[in-house]
């Protein structure tokens, strides 16, 4: 089964199989390009030599058995290098998080845990916002206060302006004199009334 | 820790060292025998001048992808987090494979300062409404004093105007 | 295949930060 090296390819951006796919076509090509160019500097050579008997064919056949034994060791040893490469350089341990994946280790929460979470903090919310609309409530009732405190001590303050209960000055001691004089009075009249009879 | 720049070179330089001895000189002028009888020197140079093309060309090819891929820099913060991580013996989490389930720790951090900074400001909030709430029932207090002390005031004067009323 | 494994570890490496980022974003607007 193809282990996909996801969590390598998260960290490196490519997935490392492609990496070393891209090294092995790249040193592949250098081998097939330098043998190329030793079979050509060969045939230059041997084709310059006076009475040389030495083919173009023969020369091709030489270079094919080189590169069929360079290519068998190339990949035999490429191998073993891909493996060491994918173990030891394009991997990442399995005790590492990775730093975008962090809170992970910190917040190991399963669903349930993070739906109450999100109800709590959709409580605390509403909470925060009957605590807004009594701050308000309240505020709004200390202005009215405010106004009919107002009103009140204006209220307060015209009396004062007539004096105290009892009226201006003097008023409630003539008050209080007629107030005991009229018992007097209602007696003499009452007398008037009864002689004239 | 060996860093993992320096792996991949020395990991690089086993291939191309083991390449070599493989493809040796020998096997080369065996594989050009005839060439090798009419022209040894040539042979010999031929080869050396192979061997360090092919070196060459691949330790290049290293190079090139090494900068292609910022390979150096990428490998050398890798061996930080692994250096980082040196006490945590047991497996890390891993994606599920779920992304609404990955996502979720992701976000739990927020959910929780938003979860603080709204608990603190609900209490912040409540500890002042308790004040407000003092300050209405001691002015709802004063009110009633002064509709009081009116009520008494008005009483004391529609008492006084009885009194011509009575004379 | 390859492609696949790219896209989706980019996905993961990449989305949930930018979750989170819409995640605040929105947290701060309900909150104003």
């Amino acid at each position: 089964s193809i282990n996909p090296l996801l969590y390598e390819t998260q960290f490196f951006g490519f997935t490392p199989q492609t990496c070393m796919l891209r090294i092995y076509i790249a040193f592949q090509d250098y081998l097939f390009e330098v043998m190329v160019a030793v079979e050509k500097v060969i045939l230059k050579k041997a084709s310059s030599l006076p009475g040389s008997t030495l083919s173009a064919v023969q020369i091709r056949g030489s270079t094919e058995t080189f590169l069929r034994f360079m290519r068998e060791r190339f990949n035999r040893l490429f191998v073993k290098m891909e493996q060491v490469l994918l173990q030891l350089v394009l991997n990442i341990p399995p005790n590492i998080l990775l730093p975008e994946d962090r809170s992970h280790e910190k917040y190991p929460q399963g669903r349930e845990d993070f739906h109450l979470l999100q109800q709590e903090v959709e409580q605390l919310r509403l909470r925060y916002k009957a605590e807004l609309g009594a701050k308000h409530a309240l505020l709004a009732e200390l202005e009215v206060q405010k106004v009919t405190q107002a009103r009140l001590k204006k209220t307060l303050h015209w009396f004062d302006g007539l004096g105290d209960a009892h009226g201006p000055l003097g008023l409630g001691e003539m008050m209080a004199f007629l107030i005991q004089h009229s018992g007097r009075l209602r007696s003499i009249t009452q007398d008037v009334t009864q002689k004239s009879k | 820790h060996i860093p993992k720049v320096k792996l991949l070179d020395t990991v690089v330089d086993t291939f191309l060292q083991k390449l070599v001895s493989a493809g040796s000189y020998e096997r080369f002028a065996k594989c050009y025998k005839r060439f090798y009888k009419l022209q040894p020197e040539m042979t010999r140079l031929i080869y050396d001048q192979f061997i360090t093309q092919l070196q060459t060309s691949i330790r290049e090819e290293v190079s090139t992808i090494k900068e292609e891929g910022n390979l150096e820099a990428v490998l050398n913060s890798l061996d930080k987090i692994v250096e980082e991580a040196e006490d945590r013996k047991e497996p890390a989490w891993r994606p599920s494979g779920i992304p609404e389930d990955d996502v979720r720790s992701t976000l739990i951090p927020y959910f929780l300062q938003q979860q603080s900074s709204l608990k603190r400001l609900v209490q912040e909030q409540e500890r002042e409404n308790v004040k407000l709430a003092e300050m209405v029932l001691e002015g709802r207090k004063q009110v009633l004093e002064l509709q009081q002390q009116i009520q008494a005031r008005k009483q004391a004067w529609q008492m006084l105007t009885q009194v011509p009323k009575t004379l | 295949f390859d492609e696949v494994i790219v896209d989706t570890a980019t996905k993961r490496k990449q989305y949930p930060r930018k979750i989170a980022e819409c995640v605040i974003k929105t947290m701060k607007a309900q909150h104003e």
